[in-house]
C-alpha cells in the first residue's frame, strides 16, 4: 500500500479571519497535496492537515512567515500506519 | 460463534462473515437486506432488526468516509449490542417492538477497501470520473441536498468532490432508493469520524430548519448520555454553524425527505491520531456512542409522526 513515511500532522490553531484565509490559499495549492483532516472553520478552532514529507519544510515556513500557530500532532504517519498494519495481522492470526 | 474481537479493525471480508455470524446467532431478530452493489460491484449489505411486521424504521450508516475505520468498527459492535441486548435490555427491547432498526455497517465498500489496501487515508468512493484522471466522488456531498453548493468542489481531483450529478455514486442512489421504497424510516442517523459532534441538518444552508429546538433538544440530550461514560466532550448543533456549510450531506437529504430525526455523529478521536485511532479505543467510542444512539432511539419511538 501506499507509503506515507515521515508525512506528518500538523495541528494549526489560526488566530482570525485573516490567517483563516492564508489556510484558504495554502489548500488553493494543489501542487503541495495537503490533505486537510479537519478542516478550517472559525478562529480559534484548531484545523488537522497531512502534509507530505517533501512540503513539511515549505508549509512550516509558510506558516511561520504568518505567525500562524502550528504544532506537530503526528511526527510519522507511517509509524502508526506500520502499527495499525501489526495489529490487523496480529488479531487475523489469533482469530484463524 | 462469539471469537470475533470487536476491539480490533477488520477487512470487509471479516466484517461480511461477523454480520452473516450475527444473523445466524439471532435468526429470530436478525437478517441481512442487499440493497445494492458499489461501483466496484461489491454487495450493500444492511442488517436488519426486527420483530416482524411492517413497521416504521430506524436508518444507521456508517463508513461512508472510507478512512474514518473507527466507524464501521463501532457499527458492529453496534449490531452485535442490539441483537444481544435485545430480551434483556427494557429499552433496547421496547424499541424493537415498535420499531425496526437497519444498519449499513460500511456504506462505502470500495473504499474501504482500498483504504486497507492502497492508500489509508482514503476518503472518497472509487468511481472513475469521466474525463479526469482522479477517482472517486465524495459520498457525502452527493446527496440531493443543495448538491454543487458550498462547501463541496466541482473538482474531481478535490477530497471533497461532489461528482457529476446528485445520487451518481452508485453506493448513495442504493441508500436512497431502499429508503423511498420502505416509506417508513423515522429516523437516519450516520456515523462519521473525527472530532466528537452530535450534529443535524442544515449543512448546505445556515437557515434554521423547522425542527430545530426538538432536534436541538435530542441531540444535547444525546451527547450528555455519551459524555457520561467516558467524558467525552461533544459538541452540538446544525452543521453549518458546528463545522461549515457543506451541500450534498446524507442528513440534510433525509430530513428534506421527509425524516425528521436526521443526525450525524464524528466520534472521537480525543489525543492525536485523528483517523488512524488505535484499535484499543474502538470499545470505548462504541459504548459511549451507543449511550448517544439509543438516547434518540427512545426519543424517536416516544414521538411517532
Amino acid at each position: 500500500s501506499r507509503r506515507l513515511g515521515r508525512d506528518q500532522v500538523l495541528e494549526i490553531i489560526p488566530r482570525n479571519e485573516e490567517q483563516i484565509q492564508n489556510l484558504v490559499d495554502l489548500e488553493a495549492e494543489e501542487h503541495l497535496q495537503l490533505d486537510f483532516w479537519k478542516s478550517y472553520t472559525i478562529p480559534g478552532e484548531t484545523v488537522h492537515v497531512r502534509v507530505p514529507f517533501v512540503n513539511v519544510q515549505a508549509v512550516k515556513v509558510f506558516l511561520e512567515s504568518l505567525g500562524i500557530a502550528y504544532s506537530i500532532m503526528i511526527e510519522d504517519v507511517q509509524v502508526l500506519l506500520d502499527k495499525e498494519k501489526e495489529e490487523m495481522l496480529f488479531n487475523q492470526r489469533r482469530e484463524r | 460463534n462469539g471469537n470475533f474481537n470487536f476491539e480490533a479493525y477488520h477487512t470487509l471480508q471479516e466484517i461480511a462473515q461477523e454480520m452473516d455470524n450475527l444473523v445466524a446467532q439471532h435468526p429470530g431478530l436478525v437478517s441481512k437486506v442487499n440493497i445494492g452493489h458499489s461501483f466496484e460491484n461489491r454487495p450493500m449489505d444492511v442488517l436488519k432488526f426486527s420483530t416482524g411486521g411492517d413497521k416504521p424504521a430506524i436508518w444507521l450508516d456508517a463508513g461512508i468516509h472510507a478512512r474514518e475505520w473507527v466507524t464501521q468498527a463501532a457499527a458492529l459492535w453496534t449490531a452485535n449490542k442490539i441483537a444481544s441486548d435485545y430480551g434483556n435490555d427494557p429499552s433496547i427491547t421496547s424499541i424493537l417492538d415498535t420499531m425496526d432498526i437497519f444498519l449499513l455497517p460500511v456504506t462505502n465498500p470500495d473504499g474501504y477497501v482500498f483504504s486497507q489496501t492502497q492508500n489509508r487515508m482514503w476518503r472518497k468512493t472509487r468511481s472513475k470520473v469521466s474525463g479526469s484522471l482522479c477517482v472517486g466522488v465524495d459520498p457525502n456531498r452527493n446527496w440531493d441536498a443543495g448538491f454543487g453548493g458550498p462547501g463541496a468542489s466541482n473538482s474531481p481531483c478535490s477530497e471533497s468532490y461532489h461528482g457529476p450529478r446528485a445520487n451518481s455514486e452508485v453506493e448513495v442512489k442504493s441508500i436512497v432508493d431502499f429508503i423511498q421504497s420502505h416509506g417508513k424510516i423515522k429516523a437516519f442517523i450516520t456515523l462519521h469520524s473525527y472530532s466528537q459532534l452530535l450534529m443535524f441538518p442544515y449543512g448546505y444552508t445556515c437557515a434554521k430548519s423547522d425542527n430545530f429546538d426538538e432536534l436541538n433538544a435530542v441531540a444535547q440530550k444525546a451527547a450528555q448520555s455519551l459524555t457520561g461514560l467516558h467524558g467525552t466532550k461533544y459538541k452540538v448543533g446544525p452543521i453549518c454553524s458546528v463545522i461549515y456549510q457543506a451541500s450534498g450531506g446524507s442528513i440534510d437529504w433525509a430530513y428534506d425527505s421527509g425524516i425528521k430525526y436526521s443526525f450525524a455523529f464524528e466520534l472521537r478521536d480525543t489525543g492525536r491520531y485523528g483517523f488512524l485511532l488505535p484499535a484499543s479505543q474502538i470499545l470505548p467510542t462504541a459504548e459511549e456512542t451507543w449511550l448517544g444512539l439509543k438516547t434518540i432511539m427512545e426519543h424517536v419511538q416516544d414521538h411517532p409522526y
